[in-house]
């Protein structure tokens, strides 16, 4: 005996929330969610997820090229996030894939203040090929970053990538100096940089999105990496991030060795979403 | 405040002598909201919310509170005790040498809280060695001894061996040489990595720890519990470290943890520098993922 049509719905519909839930999707946007696809009147069980997918398939969805095509060499790559995230880890798999096309890749160690960040930064620079901007521990950060895109500008080098210090985004001063890093870029040509690449984990909640709304609002974002995703986590908080402050996930970490990075795709997304 | 969204939530109620069911489903929907919000586990809340309900309904107005205030002090102290109460203190034991393996996700904080433990330790009179179990991530053991050297620690390593040689190793040498504590820092790996997980097994059957301790992010979403869940599973915890309480994540990850895998949480990562490390305080936390 199959149960009535509306118990089924009932059920339908909390199975659904717990799966957006538990996918970190957040209790605002999955209510958003469940209300227009029930505004939709789809009748079948089927029909609902499908409705789901096409509806979060039009959110994710970004039209932007992952790596800007029209700019003046070098392509200039502003890396940040919070502690620990995956920024050193992620820009090596970049710069691994710049590689692989043959450009000449340089990375700079603006890390200046964690324990091994630039020995950490310069292991990567040699498995991968490219060659590394660091000064002492301890100094300017935005003097690396000065040095670097002068290196970068007089050896004609196809893209250089700067790594910086993870920082919590509440954290004002810090935020100060990531602005700091990034006037110097500007500075040394209007244009630069051309990228700038926000690491979020997708083990990361709710905080994420302040996270993003923080940072954009001291370094204007082209994307972001969402790293860690060969955990469990869903990385659900994207479809926040992207329904109300519109950055585009641009490449997903799938693993901690240098190939292990992914164009990000709406479709194969979501559907791991909802899985 | 969560208590102004209930007291909005609950502005129909007329003054009876009772919390009415209805009120308290009305409040409880917001209370939900702020738990989601906080990122607690979606099971977590529901049975939550179940414990809350059951104890609200009927209970009399008391005096002194509005209906919306009095229904958060039932939160607050429910939240308090499912946060275990009180503050649980690290095993120390006094005459044994006491080793403690730390262990967690990648990125969680684990080499920088061991060297804020062992800081901790020697303040307190004790001898620690640090061990570099971490032979995966480029440059870790150069970030533990250079931790190890700002605090005057010294750090055991042999390079890239077999992490169970080198726990091994250290712990004999902590024996031979006097020291009375040993800090394993071990490398970041995922819960569902089983080489990585027989790796810790491997460990703790070699050395028997006197503490397992699951290093958290405090930023961690719904994935708390599968991580927790499944360390807690496949190789025992004794206690839980939350890292990065400095930033504004609301924490709700430790309530997951703690009502998942039962295991105390005993310590709290306030900041990057090494005195940043305190006592965790289940009332202070609860007024935090309340919002
Ligand atoms: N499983 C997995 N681990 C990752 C991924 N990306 C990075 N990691 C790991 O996460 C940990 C932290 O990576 P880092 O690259 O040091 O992170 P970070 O953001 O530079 O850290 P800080 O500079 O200290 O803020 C390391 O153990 C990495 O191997 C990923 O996509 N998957
Ligand atoms: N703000 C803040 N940062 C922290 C805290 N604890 C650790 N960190 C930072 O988080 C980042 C990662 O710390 P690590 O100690 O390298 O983390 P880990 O767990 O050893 O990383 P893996 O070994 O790669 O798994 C570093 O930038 C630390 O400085 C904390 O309590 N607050
Ligand atoms: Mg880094
Ligand atoms: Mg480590």
């Amino acid at each position: 005996l199959l149960p009535r049509d509306g118990r089924m719905k009932e059920e339908t519909w909390e199975e659904l929330e717990e799966i957006l839930l538990t996918a970190d999707v957040g209790p605002t946007v999955t209510e958003d969610l469940i209300q227009t696809i029930k505004a939709e009147r789809v009748s079948s069980l089927d029909d609902i997820r499908t409705a789901l997918a096409a509806r979060l398939e039009e959110i994710m969805r970004a039209e932007l090229p992952r790596v800007p095509t029209h700019f003046t060499p070098p392509l200039v790559i502003l890396v940040v996030g919070v502690n620990g995230v995956g920024k050193t880890t992620s820009i090596a798999k970049l710069a691994r894939k710049f590689r692989q096309d043959g450009q000449r890749v340089i990375l700079a160690a603006c890390d200046t203040f964690r324990a091994a960040a630039v020995e950490q930064l310069s292991v990567w620079a040699n498995r991968v090929g490219a060659e590394l901007i660091a000064h002492q521990e301890g100094s300017d950060p935005a003097a690396v970053a000065y040095d670097a895109v002068q290196a970068a500008i007089a050896r004609r080098a196809g893209v250089l990538i700067l790594d910086t210090a993870g920082r919590l985004q509440t954290k004002t001063n810090l935020m100060q100096e990531l602005l700091k890093i990034r006037r110097v870029l500007g500075k040394a040509r209007p244009d630069l940089p051309q990228e700038t690449l926000l690491v979020l984990d997708a083990t990361t909640g709710q905080n994420a999105l302040s996270q993003t709304r923080l940072f954009q609002e001291a370094v204007p974002l082209t994307g972001i990496i969402l790293a860690k995703l060969d955990g469990t986590a869903k990385g659900g908080i994207a479809v926040a991030i992207q329904k109300e402050l519109g950055v585009p996930i641009k490449w997903l970490g799938t693993g901690e060795g240098f190939d292990d990075l992914e164009s990000f795709e709406a479709g194969a997304f979501v559907s791991a979403l909802l899985t | 405040s969560l208590a102004d969204k209930i007291q909005a939530a609950l502005k129909r109620l007329r003054t009876k002598g009772k919390l009415s069911e209805a009120d308290i489903k009305a409040a409880l929907r917001q209370v939900r909201l702020a738990l989601l919000e906080a990122d607690v586990n979606f099971r977590v809340v529901k049975n939550f919310i179940g414990q809350v309900q059951e104890k609200a309904v009927g209970q009399e107005v008391l005096s002194s509170l509005t209906p919306a205030q009095q229904v958060v002090k039932i939160v607050q102290e429910e939240l308090i005790s499912l946060l275990g109460g009180g503050t649980s203190q690290l095993e120390r034991s006094q005459d044994a040498l006491n080793i403690y393996m730390i262990v967690g996700l990648q990125g969680a904080g684990k080499t920088t809280t061991a060297a804020k433990l062992a800081r901790l330790l020697a303040k307190e009179g004790r001898r620690p060695l640090l061990v570099a179990a971490d032979i995966y991530r480029p440059a870790a053991i150069e970030q533990l001894q250079i931790l190890g050297e700002k605090i005057q620690t010294p750090v055991f390593a042999m390079g890239k061996q077999n992490p169970v040689a080198i726990s091994r190793a250290a712990a004999e040498k902590a024996r031979r040489e006097g020291y009375d504590t040993v800090l394993i820092d071990t490398a970041g790996r995922l819960h569902i990595d089983d080489d990585m997980m027989t790796e810790l097994i491997e460990i703790k059957a070699a050395v028997q720890p006197t503490e397992t301790l699951l290093v958290l992010d405090a930023l961690t979403g719904q994935d708390a519990v599968n991580a927790a869940g499944e360390f807690e599973a496949k190789l025992g915890l004794t206690g839980c470290i939350l890292t990065k309480l400095d930033g504004d994540a609301r924490g709700g990850a430790a309530l997951s943890v703690r009502a998942v895998t039962g295991v105390p949480i005993k310590l709290i990562g306030v900041g990057e520098s090494i005195e940043a490390l305190q006592t965790f305080h289940p009332e202070r936390l609860a007024t935090r993922i309340l919002g």
